[in-house]
């Protein structure tokens, strides 16, 4: 895992993804956390945890230094090119950041 | 009759108005009977909460709370360099500060918790604000949301895809199940002509949208109207009029109090308290509870630029004050009578594609679509809360659209209002609107979308590609909307507002924040590990058994299972045994003696005997 909080850690600034994933071995946690953590390093990346309360999502991040040593373009064209291609991707979304306002 | 010793309690207009008696939120009478949002957490979601100063450290929640920015439990707020950090703990002091300390100022629910969730103070995502909203959604009730995207006049931004799943997670789970509270400001882009439905927290089904009106009742130039406004509060006004007095935070230029807290900012934090109010006298109430008692509550008023309107079902609404003010005393003494509105039904249409031409006013397209009682059959869907029209329209300057969505009844909203300001040329893509002023009617017949173009443009340039409605409500019939109205209005004197009554109330679910009651893999393997030893042992005992039998001839009779000795049952050491020929007593009765159990027993009575031992006493036993 990125750090041992999931993915409250995160600088958001950084590179990642929100990875919406089926379950590969059934309904269990576990399992989707262990498929999660396989499929994260498949796309060049780490499993950060899971989002909040939300069942089978997970944010991938670039691991720690190797978002400087490779291009951003270079990461980003691999963990597209496998969490697109990979069926229990349900939906994948690289992560941007959003104009909030207090009112 | 209620006296604080709070310096600024006099001057909080809002709770007590003496100036100008009624313009406020009428919240005295609630307290007068100790209903002040004992028992309920409400987390204001914002920049961090300063929970050191006096008048919220009482009543902080620490388990209610979270630092998304910093990733630590502690959203103490972190000075900046423009004094800008201290919006959430105004909030916060709004619902939850602290009376009778002398410090500064009292909030709505004084009796309740507040927790915060810091998270705008610094770059945002989707997932964080997923997290946030699910953030310890066991122990905050109430998600108090005093921000949004950009009002400026051009922004169409909402939740994205994990915002969405976190609001409607939110709903389903958290609360034990009765769903999280969100309550979010409608926005402040009024002097950019501005409109809510441009604001998709606004739109969303999940949340309770709130307006502001200043102290005269009047839309103050910052607000924003919409269709999907469920009702207004009170707060600043312009320079002339009065602003929210609240608890601040004491960092860099602060005092720990201000009389300066406006724009719906300030107003949805007072919908947050009163809505604490409402679940301390009945703590069951679901989110969509929540909702149809300020709809039903919610007071209209002489306002003349307002542009009431009253729906089918008898509910006033305006695209400026939504269903109108928010009353402490009508929410309060609606809660404590209020059984839970049926489960949620709801009817999507298909996508229905047109890819016509809209025309430039005053022209329009208009295009409809028949809810028949078929479609509604499979729901049960029989009366509206929120539709909602998804639309996908391309355009060269998105500002000159006008969307306008007619109810069966003839009820008209203004989803999409012209802005002058948004010349994005994308048009909508797969965009929801969404209005309440259809609320409580029925939910048949044909729904109108009407479009035109208001620009000055020479030839007209969007096309409406496709579109689509969903129709959100329930089962109840006008008839029992109307019984309702007259239950709540038989409740408005306060005679069941006091501790002797209260309905029922179910538990709610135990959910936990783990799924702990799945099988995880190492316990999968372990359960198939004994499987197989399981089944492995009756292969080899049944193998046993089969050989043990062969090796002993019956003389041509059938072998019998021997009858054993009641003794040996009472007493417990009836063994398993193979079957025994016992010829001489086969037929006869039960014999009273020892059980023959000992043909199997070794010389001690205990230690079965290998059925090749057996061979020597054949005669007497076969």
């Amino acid at each position: 895992r990125a750090g041992p909080s999931g993915p409250e850690g995160q600088g958001p600034g950084a590179l990642s993804w929100a990875v919406h994933l089926d379950s590969p071995g059934g309904p269990g946690q576990e399992a989707l956390e262990q498929w999660a953590d396989t499929l994260a390093q498949a796309a060049g990346l780490v499993n950060a945890g899971r989002i909040g309360e939300l069942r089978g999502h997970y944010l991938f991040v670039p691991p720690a230094g190797a978002q400087q040593a490779r291009q951003a373009e270079t990461v980003r064209q691999q963990a597209e090119a496998v969490l697109g291609a990979h069926e229990t991707v349900r939906w994948h979304s690289e992560q941007r950041l959003l104009r909030r306002t207090k009112r | 009759s209620l006296n604080f010793n709070d310096p600024k309690f006099p001057q909080q207009w809002h709770l007590n108005n003496r100036r100008s008696p009624g313009r406020d939120i009428n919240v005295t009478g609630v307290w007068e009977r100790n209903v002040t949002g004992r028992g309920v957490t409400v987390v204001v979601v914002d920049d961090g909460v300063e929970h050191t100063v006096l008048d919220i450290a009482p009543n902080y929640s620490p388990e209610g709370s979270y630092d998304l920015n910093s990733n630590d439990p502690d959203p103490m707020p972190h000075p900046d360099v423009e004094n800008g950090n201290h919006h959430g703990t105004r909030c916060a002091g709004e619902i939850a500060a602290v009376p009778n300390n002398s410090f500064c100022a009292v909030g709505v629910a004084y009796g309740s918790r507040i927790a915060g969730i810091r998270v705008l103070d610094g770059p945002l995502t989707d997932s964080m604000e997923a997290v946030a909203f699910n953030k310890h959604y066991q122990i905050n009730d109430i998600y108090s949301c005093s921000w949004g995207p950009d009002d400026d006049g051009k922004t169409v931004d909402g939740p994205h895809q994990l915002g969405k799943a976190a609001l409607q997670h939110g709903v389903m789970a958290g609360r034990k199940g009765f769903g999280s509270i969100f309550v979010v400001a409608s926005g402040n882009g009024g002097q950019h002509n501005d409109n809510c439905n441009y604001d998709g927290y606004a739109n969303s089904i999940y949340t309770v949208t709130i307006g502001a009106v200043d102290e005269e009742g009047r839309m103050p130039f910052y607000a924003e109207e919409c269709a999907s406004m469920l009702a207004v509060t009170f707060s600043g006004g312009d320079k002339m009029l009065r602003g929210i007095v609240t608890t601040d935070w004491d960092l860099q230029k602060g005092t720990g109090c201000t009389e300066g807290h406006t724009g719906t900012s300030a107003a949805a934090p007072l919908a947050a308290g009163m809505i604490a109010l409402m679940l301390q006298a009945r703590p069951c109430l679901t989110w969509r509870d929540v909702q149809h008692i300020i709809v039903f509550t919610a007071a209209q008023y002489e306002d003349r630029r307002a542009d009431w309107v009253t729906n089918e079902a008898g509910f006033s609404h305006s695209h400026q004050h939504g269903f109108g003010l928010l009353n402490a005393w009508r929410l309060v003494n609606a809660a404590k009578v209020w059984t839970s509105v049926p489960y949620l039904a709801s009817y999507a249409s298909p996508v229905v594609k047109e890819n016509r031409a809209i025309p430039l006013a005053p022209h329009t397209l208009e295009v409809s679509w028949n809810v028949s009682r078929t479609d509604l059959e499979m729901s049960g869907l029989k009366t509206l809360e929120h539709v909602a029209v998804t639309v996908s329209i391309t355009h060269p300057r998105r500002g000159s659209l006008e969307l306008r969505l007619f109810c069966p009844s003839g009820m008209m909203s203004l989803i999409g209002a012209p802005r002058s300001m948004d010349s994005d040329p994308n048009g909508f893509n797969d965009w929801t609107f969404s209005t309440v002023r259809c609320w409580g009617e029925r939910a048949k017949g044909t729904y109108r979308l009407v479009v035109r173009d208001v620009g000055d443009e020479v030839a007209p340039a969007g096309v409406l590609l496709h579109w689509r409605l969903t129709l959100y409500g329930s089962v109840w019939s006008p008839v029992d909307i109307r019984e309702r109205q007259r239950l709540l209005e038989n409740a408005m004197s306060g005679k069941y507002l006091h501790d002797g009554f209260s309905l029922p109330c179910p538990p709610g679910l135990e959910i936990p924040p783990e799924d702990s009651h799945t099988l995880t893999p190492n316990t999968l393997k372990t359960l198939v590990l004994v499987g197989c030893f399981s089944i492995f042992w009756t292969v080899y005992y049944l193998l046993e058994v089969y050989l043990s039998q062969r090796s002993v001839p019956c003389r041509g009779r059938p072998c019998r299972w021997p009858q054993r000795g009641r003794r040996a049952r009472e007493e417990g050491t009836d063994l398993e045994s193979v079957p025994l020929c016992n010829g001489k007593d086969a037929d006869g009765p039960e014999p009273e003696g020892p059980p023959s159990t000992a043909t199997l027993l070794g010389p001690d009575g205990l230690v079965p005997q290998a059925p090749d031992l057996l061979r020597g006493a054949e005669e007497q036993v076969c």
